[in-house]
């Protein structure tokens, strides 16, 4: 019961949260029991999910810093769906985590009391391997890897490598990479096929079979606050999370 | 002489870098001497101009960390363009820079000294509030904002203002917005429309007349290591950053 897994990559726009909040809803709909947790100060996944950050009163930074329980923060998104939302305390926090006993494991510990309630837990990074995607390394079983299919994106492949081998030395042992997922693929350029050419040479079977390509309806779902497999269920877009759904529960039987 | 301008956004994949490597070539075009500052860890710039980043012993790490002259870092990339690495070191230094005095001006203190041998200065920033781009926000006389076309990006603008708002009252008096740059530009959907009507009605005319179209050769250029207008002069891409450069001109006679 209750698998961890972080959603991270530092570089920037890669679909991060876009697959934080469809896969976690495609899954929610095959009747698995799905908490995320956004720990960006961003706050994206919440208003991926209608909620508005500036508005929560008890998010992961009163979890974090002020220790209350988790059990306190989480709302009800839709059916087998929870959300641990973020709100405006977390940007310029870093300091104040920094300055705290076991930082790194803040995350981890404030998980273990709920870890059994769901079948997956999902955390949402920030674009940078900072204080909190540490946290969120720490704390999961695994990680996920959205990856873009453009040159940036592979190129900073190796630094957030690097940063999960340190992870796996000294702080959590048994982190594994769940799987890495091309995002943005267009199918009318070289460069989606190169970088998915590179991924699968270096990664071998960890590549998803699912590819997300570009899709204008994942971009557009979020300004309604719902996911895509709620604003538009016949797309593109939305049939390729639930692929992705059903290729993630094949490798977690 | 020697304007400093940093372009930031925290939101990820915007087209901070994009806008860091071809504005600034465009500039230097045009007979305009352009120094760019790499201060994000993941150091797209240096391979946007095919540096690598691996191999950079001196770099703006070494520069704010130890003190080294910022000018023993400086490349030439080509005819009137120069730029300050990045290197590895500076992935996993935020505490280091943290804890020093003064945090905050390092970067200032060390472009005193050049400020007056260039035109333009640009400090590409890593996609966070953190200690780097607060670094950026201090020594910049102005901010220029890479604003995509896409709803989380519209979202995240509220956040960033709040920032620069702070560093004006702080740390920074006279710092103002430079412009804001829509990039990402899709023709084909209402989104992109929406999100310029937006920024159209909140800056006003701080929003440049030039829109950067979503546009495969800019993202083709960064795997030959060159900007896109010497990778594909004719491209689309191109031509919106050579006016793109007579349109910041204009502004800064
Ligand atoms: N497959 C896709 N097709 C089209 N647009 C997409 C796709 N995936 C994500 N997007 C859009 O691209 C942008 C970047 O995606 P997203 O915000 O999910 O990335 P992220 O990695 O979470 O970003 P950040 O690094 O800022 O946290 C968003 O505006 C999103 O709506
Ligand atoms: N107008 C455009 N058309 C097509 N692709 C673009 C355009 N601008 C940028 N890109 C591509 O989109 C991706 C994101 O752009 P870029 O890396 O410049 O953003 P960034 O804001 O610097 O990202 P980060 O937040 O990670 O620093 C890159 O792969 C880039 O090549
Ligand atoms: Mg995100
Ligand atoms: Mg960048």
């Amino acid at each position: 019961m209750g698998k961890v897994i972080a959603i991270a990559n530092q570089k920037g726009g890669v679909g991060k949260t876009t697959t934080a909040v469809n896969l976690s809803s495609a899954l929610a709909m095959k009747d698995k029991k799905i908490l995320v947790i956004d720990i960006d100060a961003q706050g994206n996944t919440c208003s991926g999910f209608g909620l508005n950050k500036e508005t929560e009163d008890k998010s992961i930074y009163e979890v974090l810093v002020e220790g209350i329980d988790i059990r306190d923060t989480i709302k009800e998104v839709s059916k087998n769906l929870y959300i641990v939302p973020v709100n405006l305390n977390l940007a310029g926090s870093q300091v104040e985590i920094l300055e705290m006993e076991d930082r790194e494991k803040l995350l981890r510990k404030a998980i273990e009391k709920i870890r059994n309630d769901y079948d997956f837990i999902f955390i949402d990074c920030p674009p940078s391997l900072d204080i909190m995607t540490l946290n969120a390394l720490v704390a999961a079983d695994s990680v996920l890897i959205p990856l873009q299919c453009e040159y940036y994106a592979l190129e900073g492949l190796a630094q957030l490598l690097k940063t999960i081998s340190i992870v796996q030395k000294r702080l959590n042992k048994s982190l594994y990479i769940e799987g890495v997922l091309l995002t943005m693929f267009d199918t009318r350029t070289n460069l989606s096929t190169q970088v998915m050419e590179e991924a699968i040479s270096y990664f071998k079977d960890k590549v998803y079979k699912t590819i997300i390509p570009r899709n204008v309806k994942l971009s557009e779902a979020p300004s309604f606050g719902l996911p895509v497999i709620n604003y538009d269920p016949s797309s593109v877009g939305a049939k390729s999370y639930i692929n992705l759904a059903n290729e993630f529960l094949e490798r977690n039987k």
